[in-house]
């Protein structure tokens, strides 16, 4: 042990354990979680090459091996509560993504939210078992946060009782979606339902995209790699184009809107209802904005506690680089966003879990607030992050630049979440309309209930200032 | 310039009272330019284009204000003192950054005057000092073993220089002493000088 990190550990005026129980949520929480991480860990299985030192194709290669043995594991190990699942996911790939994030993370809860029972019963346990491997393709190479400008369209034939998928245009082709260029099998398409010459508006559909079996493409799907990125070398993020896909009508997801074999549609009871997979994955970028910037913080800490350097007092020894003031008004201020975005992470998680029981039982009254606070607080989180990290790499002088330091990893890893599931600016502007509509309310005298509820009192509170 | 404090720096609910103000302030404001460019050019959707940039700063101010709020409200919950106490200076001095970071948006709505800004600039100092002994225990309790945080410069144990030697050895351009593009292009190049 560096005897710095040794003598400042001795002076904590806290036991670290006690603080580690109130983050994880209790003592019981943190003896499981490290049980989890235990068994990923020390499974000579799991163990994996450093990829720093791997081409694109191997770390891909090496991510899809782990990915695999990790499902079996999971099965093996009776591992079935979800929180405990992105545990066990997190150790396996230490923090990595791969190319089976979209399948658990997008393509298992959409079915699970947006599902009938019996679209459940067909595509759940295949799913699961990886027979069915799943993608969520929604994003398309000119249309991205505005999901109204979609231009895949679904048409449904009453003849056949079938959908007609198409992309019309180059600008409709699917881009992005993590695990489509060569994993996926099958993908959750969004896309402009048409019934008899009417647009119906944006909805989910499960269409098979490559034979099972053989892994062909199927005729009509044209897919593939997207190619290199800033980061996720693992991921093969893919396109998708789609040419007169006929899929039946039972692969629209329809617990919510259907269509009847006549062509007879029914409407959604909310059309935000549709986005609940987005909304889903907003409110954990929440949570993952604190993990990742409480590892950020955990690195620069520590080195700023080893590295000694230059000399606060002439021909004294040098310093640890934390005894600076700079450095400190560097990093603690990042110290304490970091524990600030733990809480708002497990409050979001909260949130999402109860306004989704709410809406299991009808309630939709919920749904508002849930939508603009995970739009605002995840482009909020992830922005402060994202500088935060690279603050934190800066304050680890030259070595941050290695890729040693892990910091350039957890940057590169991190950063798409500004401009996935919902481009910041526009995640704002989202909140802002809300923020709008509801200081409107409450100008017309209605009392506002949520995080909103001070605009209600806002005449009240802001009183003319003696300048 | 000799008004007592309207805010007490140190005490939580007071910090929170601020944000909130904040966030009203700039949401009211944002929708006074929206109205004023509405009566301007009689289309929304001009107008809402042209107050964007006050609604985001409005969004950003509402999001920053729920952060304050949660970061309060989770104190409330914390039985174990030394825990509490080291937390709550954390609270502090997230939320006395935040204002010194943004501190025209307070200034501005009358939150604050000048000294009180400068006092929170002198106390986001002194919670520097305050944190700088828990600083190691603080990232600690995250708990992060070092196969997951895969960095050499946040070991626990601290060794660093070592491994980030024994790191460097494991480069592929390492495999071999000489790396064959010194054969291919550099000799022949050495052999005509």
């Amino acid at each position: 042990m560096n005897p710095d990190l040794r003598r400042e550990r001795e002076s904590a005026t806290f036991l670290t354990e006690s603080l580690t129980h109130l983050l994880d949520g209790g003592p019981e929480k943190t003896r499981r979680r490290r049980e989890i991480e235990s068994l990923a860990l020390n499974d000579p299985d799991l163990q994996h090459e450093d990829p720093n030192f791997m081409t694109y194709s191997e770390r891909y290669d090496a991510a899809v091996k782990k990915s695999s043995l990790m499902v079996k594991k999971i099965q093996e190990n009776a591992i079935s509560n979800p929180e405990e699942i992105i545990f066990f996911k997190r150790y396996v790939h230490r923090g990595w993504p791969e190319p089976l994030d979209l399948h658990l993370g997008m393509f298992l809860p959409t079915i699970l939210n947006q599902a009938t029972p019996e679209q459940q019963d067909r595509f759940f346990m295949p799913a699961w078992n990886l027979q069915i491997i799943g993608t969520y393709a929604q994003t398309e190479m000119g249309h991205g946060t505005f999901i109204r400008g979609l231009e895949t369209t679904a048409t449904y034939d009453p003849s056949t009782q079938e959908f007609v998928l198409n992309s019309p245009t180059v600008t409709s082709i699917k881009w992005w979606p993590g695990g489509l260029g060569k994993t996926s099998n099958h993908a959750i398409v969004l896309a402009q339902l048409y019934i008899q010459g009417q647009c119906k508006g944006l909805h989910a559909f499960i269409v098979p995209i490559r034979k099972m079996g053989t892994h062909e493409p199927l005729p009509g799907v044209i897919v593939g790699d997207i190619g290199p990125k800033f980061g996720y070398d693992q991921v093969d993020n893919g396109f998708l184009k789609l040419e007169n896909i006929r899929i039946p009508r039972e692969n629209m997801l329809m617990r919510y809107a259907k269509v009847m074999p006549d062509g007879t549609y029914l409407k959604p009871p909310s059309d935000k209802l549709t986005y609940g997979t987005m909304v889903f994955i907003r409110c954990m970028i929440v949570g993952e904005s604190a993990r990742v910037l409480s590892q950020a913080c955990t690195i620069a800490v520590r080195y700023s506690a080893v590295r000694h350097q230059s000399e606060l007092k002439p021909g004294a020894p040098e310093p640890q680089i934390l005894d600076y003031q700079t450095q400190q008004y560097k990093l603690f201020p990042l110290l304490a966003t970091a524990y600030a975005f733990r809480f708002v992470g497990n409050f979001m998680r909260d949130m999402y879990q109860r306004i989704t029981a709410d809406i299991n039982d009808g309630d939709y009254s919920q749904l508002p607030e849930l939508h603009s606070l995970s739009a605002g607080l995840k482009a909020f989180t992830s922005w402060v992050a994202t500088a935060g990290i690279e603050e934190c790499r800066m304050a680890c002088g030259g070595h941050g630049y290695s890729r040693s330091s892990g910091l350039p990893d957890i940057y590169v890893t991190f950063t798409p979440s500004c401009t996935y599931e919902g481009e910041n600016t526009v995640m704002m502007l989202q909140t802002a309309r809300y923020l709008f509509k509801s200081y409107s309310q409450a100008k017309s005298g209605q009392r506002l209930s949520g995080t909103v509820s001070y605009l209600s009192d806002l005449h009240s509170h802001i009183q003319p200032q003696q300048v | 310039a000799n008004r007592p404090p309207v805010i007490d720096i140190d005490d939580v609910s007071r910090l929170v009272e601020a944000y909130k103000l904040r966030a009203a302030s700039l949401v009211e404001g944002a929708a006074h330019n929206y109205h004023v460019e509405l009566g301007r050019r009689n289309s929304k959707e001009e107008a809402w284009n042209n107050t964007a940039i006050d609604l985001v700063r409005a969004s950003e101010a509402h999001c920053h204000y729920v952060v304050v709020k949660l970061f309060a409200a989770k104190l409330t919950e914390i039985t174990d003192i030394s825990v509490h106490d080291v937390l709550c200076t954390l609270f502090q001095l997230y939320a006395l950054y935040g204002i010194s970071k943004n501190s025209g948006d307070f200034l501005h709505a009358g939150i604050f005057n000048d000294q009180e800004i400068s006092q929170v600039q002198q106390r986001v100092k002194e919670l520097l000092t305050a944190v700088r002994p828990n600083a190691v225990a603080l990232v600690d309790a995250f708990d992060y073993p070092d196969a997951i945080l895969s960095s050499v410069l946040g070991r626990y144990d601290g060794n660093v220089y070592e491994h980030m030697f024994e790191w460097a050895k494991r480069s592929p351009l390492n495999k071999t002493e000489v790396h064959e593009s010194f054969y291919k292009y550099l000799k022949p190049l050495q052999s005509k000088l």
